[in-house]
């Protein structure tokens, strides 16, 4: 079943999620730079899911407001939020800043924001 | 007629030409590296010429070795070939650095190239 609860369901329950398409240079490039920073995110190859790919990408435009891959969710707990999405490479480029991402591995990275509260 | 002889004559007859898809983020980087460059390169988008693009790209992969896009050729009269492929993205990055291009449009590469003969 592909709807907004399955999806959110999903990404709840996964640190990284990234949905992407499997001749795209730019969802490889995020793979990669995930797999670089010793992260396995959950991926979702929409153009190897048959009819559900194009489902799954309607609901993910409504989720998100981006048809685009790739389409990423980085759950950071630092936030209120929780579910961070980094829609864009740069903005995944950006999250997943290898030390940012190393601290946050380590459980560092919250003490540090929180006390920066500023952040 | 999609075939080796029209590719051939359109690459010979166009400074610059770019075989795209209009989705595709690679393709577009490299539609705008020209056009930042002032270079405004023939372009067909493969995926807007109905049962032509596959066909072409099945020809492309014929004389150049790469199903891909972008997919560029640059008309090089500063080497012997005369008709320079760019493959990939990063080449064209490279081809197209500001400085080369610009000497190039102002003729001046060709005789820098020629004094360099080791180039
Ligand atoms: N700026 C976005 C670009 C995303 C994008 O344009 N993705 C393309 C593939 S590279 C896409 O999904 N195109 C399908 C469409 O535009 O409908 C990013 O950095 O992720
Ligand atoms: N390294 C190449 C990558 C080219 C590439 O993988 N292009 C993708 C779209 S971004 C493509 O044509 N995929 C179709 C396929 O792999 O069949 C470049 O820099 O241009
Ligand atoms: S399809 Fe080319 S970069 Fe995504």
């Amino acid at each position: 079943k592909v709807d907004e609860d399955s999806i959110k369901k999903t990404v709840a329950e996964n640190p990284v999620v990234v949905y992407s398409k499997t001749w795209c240079s730019y969802s490889s490039e995020v793979k990669s730079l995930f797999n670089k920073l010793g992260v396995s995110p959950l991926v979702f190859e929409l153009d190897e899911m048959g009819p559900q790919g194009p489902q799954l990408q309607k609901v993910l435009e409504r989720i998100t407001g981006q048809h685009t891959v790739p389409n990423v969710f980085i759950d950071d707990k630092t936030t209120k939020e929780g579910i961070k999405v980094a829609n864009t490479l740069a903005a995944v480029q950006f999250l997943t800043d290898a030390d940012t991402l190393k601290l946050y591995r380590k459980g560092e990275l919250e003490p540090l924001l929180s006390e920066a509260k500023a952040k």
